[in-house]
């Protein structure tokens, strides 16, 4: 890795790990948010690529994270004694200030790969690590348009903190703590690409985007506001209506 | 049925609601078409209580969710519903304190809707508003226009989100349904959604529903 960055606005370069280890633990802290302590999961190996965005850097960060054991059998349906996961993290680093625009993790099946790594792993040319060209379009391409241009505009989170913070204004959004407001921030950016993934992939006339909901993850909004057993459950059986003849 | 409707504007549905942070879609739809229908049998427009259905109506799981069909099937067996005054909505489940002498309004039974939105549409026309379900997806996000999601996205066995067919028409040759939803007026097109018509879309004509009132 080298440890001299090019200049703002050239293509991303290797990372030696110390410069990873913040936006890593940032990644980190953010994965194992709302957990009790002793149910956090560790963070195992990490490389990752940075790139200049504006005043700050945006780090793609692969990493393994390493899930304890699952004591609790109401909490784990498979009872596994650890679990070690392949995780993506993209993080913003903005003046010290952190922002997770993104997170995808899957296991990483041990008993295959032996050891705990997935093969070559930690060779530069393993194709698990390599930001695949669709991967990089999809992330930064469909939601941050702007970030196609090198180099990234100078007003890039700028841009993303003023909308959060019209949001925030708009509905009279108020935070625990910085972390939460930083933790809900994050939501909000990702739920700003899927708000636009949902956006071009609607054939009608609907738009998309900021709602007093844009804070919350999908989870959240499904768990709080939806309503699981209309699918699940039969329900009475109720009579046929009479077909109408004449309206 | 008629190229167009719009129970809004007959004064068959009252205003929009909004359920908080609780999964009671399902009280405010079948509350919706009981609004509904008895406005049309008895011509007075009464906002009923939800906050009785996810106290008292036991099959049902309040904030959990629940399925119109109980609900109706509970109205029966209570007495009727009261008004939204006198039974007011908390967002969550509380000991049930239903009086059979303040129900206002009572139904006789309920039927299910056909899933041709042809006759679905006539039917609303002739009868009054219609409870449905939904799959809610993009929801969380819609902001105004008619939703037309792709097919896959947007599964009619994904059903997960209980709101009111209180008319139908079409914008610049797009056919819709105008659905009443209970998430307030801050939301979507003054708490209303426009989704495609005639596609199925969502699962819109599923789970079609209504009180029958004699």
């Amino acid at each position: 890795a080298s440890s001299k960055p090019p200049a703002a606005g050239a293509q991303a370069w290797e990372l030696a790990s110390p410069e990873l280890r913040e936006p890593a633990r940032f990644a980190l802290e953010m994965y194992n948010r709302g957990r009790a302590a002793g149910t956090r999961a560790a963070l195992g190996a990490v490389r990752g690529r940075v790139r200049r965005a504006g005043r700050g850097s945006l780090y793609s960060l692969k990493a393994t994270l390493v899930e304890p054991p699952c004591n609790d059998p109401t909490v784990c349906q498979l009872p596994v004694s650890k679990k070690t996961l392949l995780c993506s993290f993209e993080v913003l680093d903005e003046l010290g200030k952190h922002m997770l625009l993104r997170r995808d993790c899957g296991p990483v099946d041990t008993k295959t790969t032996g050891a705990g790594r997935a093969p070559g792993w930690f060779s530069p040319a393993s194709p698990l690590f390599q930001l695949s060209p669709d991967d990089r379009n999809e992330t930064f391409s469909s939601f941050l348009p702007l970030l196609n241009k090198d180099p990234l505009p100078q007003d890039f989170s700028v841009k993303m903190a003023s909308i959060f913070k019209d949001f925030v204004t708009t509905y009279n959004r108020t935070y625990d703590s910085q972390e939460e407001a930083s933790w809900r921030m994050s939501v909000f950016a990702n739920n700003m690409v899927r708000a636009q993934k949902i956006q071009a992939l609607d054939r009608g006339t609907a738009r998309y985007g900021v709602t007093k909901f844009s804070d919350l993850t999908e989870e959240e909004f499904r768990t709080i506001y939806l309503n699981p057993l209309l699918k699940d459950a039969p329900g009475r059986n109720m009579r046929p209506a009479q077909p109408v003849t004449d309206v | 049925p008629p190229p167009q409707w719009d129970w809004r504007n007959k004064g068959a549905v009252t205003n929009v609601k909004d359920q908080g942070m609780c999964g009671s879609c399902w009280a405010f739809s079948v509350t919706g078409n009981v609004e509904g229908q008895w406005f049309l049998k008895r011509g007075t427009l009464l906002s009923l209580s939800e906050q009785e259905l996810l106290d008292c109506d036991k099959t049902d799981k309040a904030c959990l969710g629940g399925l119109p069909s109980n609900a109706y099937s509970a109205i029966r067996t209570l007495g009727g519903l009261e008004t939204e005054d006198d039974y007011s909505y908390r967002g969550r489940l509380q000991t049930c304190s239903f009086s059979a002498e303040k129900a206002k309004v009572y139904i006789n039974d309920s039927v299910e809707l056909s899933k041709n939105e042809q006759k679905l549409a006539a039917w609303l026309a002739k009868n009054g508003p219609v409870s449905i379900a939904i799959n809610a997806f993009g929801m969380q996000f819609y902001r105004h226009g008619i939703s037309h999601p792709l097919r896959p996205l947007c599964s009619p066995w994904l059903i997960d989100h209980a709101v009111l067919l209180v008319g139908y028409g079409n914008r610049s040759a797009i056919p819709f349904w105008a659905i009443k939803n209970s998430w307030g007026t801050d939301w979507g097109e003054e708490g209303y959604y426009y989704l495609h018509r005639g596609s199925g879309a969502c699962g819109v004509n599923i789970m079609a529903s209504s009180a029958v009132i004699n």
